[in-house]
């Protein structure tokens, strides 16, 4: 299906330490 | 890093692209592209290792385009569609220029604009004395149910007021003008 992210969800991504 | 069954694909690949301004060279050669990302641990680490837009030279650009696509009027992709151009004052550098650019490239790998995001080429930012700019760019100028639903959804992510008035220009009636003359298609 498609991926669609809403902000809050992408938001929770962003100081992941695998991000890092 | 983990596995890539846990990372989460984005709908589409995604390129950054950094345009740094030498009048020396010729506009094509200052336009790099920097990296590619296809899920949500890429952006966000891409994010994490550039600059932030608010720290970005005047002169500067930086675009965020689908692989594919290049970020110039001239891509086949791009020549029958236009932008939904936001003009910043000198002051929101400083105050909401990161926010509002953050928020555009989350709209666009989010996919925020239901199924009209196919209709999305990419988003430019321009670093400017005189004013930054923001633009999402679609690829069918005439395509005005697409264009105005992305507008409008794209209007209330930026948490822009309702008396604050964001333009649609098509690529066609920029190119032949300058950017202040172009005439607004659409309105929202």
């Amino acid at each position: 299906g498609k991926k669609q992210y809403d902000r809050e969800f992408l938001l929770d991504f962003q100081f992941m330490p695998a991000c890092i | 890093a983990p596995p890539a069954e846990q990372l989460h694909p984005l709908q589409n690949r995604w390129a950054l692209w950094f345009f740094k301004n030498d009048r020396s060279r010729a506009w094509h050669d200052n336009l790099q592209l920097v990296t590619k990302v296809d899920t949500v641990e890429d952006f966000w680490a891409m994010y994490s290792h550039i600059q932030l837009a608010s720290k970005l030279s005047s002169g500067c650009d930086y675009a965020l385009f689908k692989d594919g696509i290049e970020p110039m009027w001239e891509d086949s992709r791009n020549k029958r569609g236009g932008r939904w151009l936001m003009s910043l004052a000198k002051q929101q550098r400083h105050s909401e220029l990161d926010r509002l650019w953050l928020e555009t490239l989350l709209c666009l790998i989010g996919e925020s604009f239901e199924e009209h995001s196919r209709e999305v080429c990419g988003a430019v930012l321009n670093i400017r004395t005189k004013g930054d700019k923001i633009a999402v760019w679609t690829r069918e100028a005439e395509n005005q149910t697409g264009v105005l639903h992305i507008g409008r959804v794209y209007k209330e992510r930026l948490g822009l007021s309702a008396k604050t008035i964001i333009g649609y220009q098509a690529h066609a009636d920029t190119a032949t003008k300058s950017n202040s003359l172009a005439k607004n298609k659409f309105v929202v």
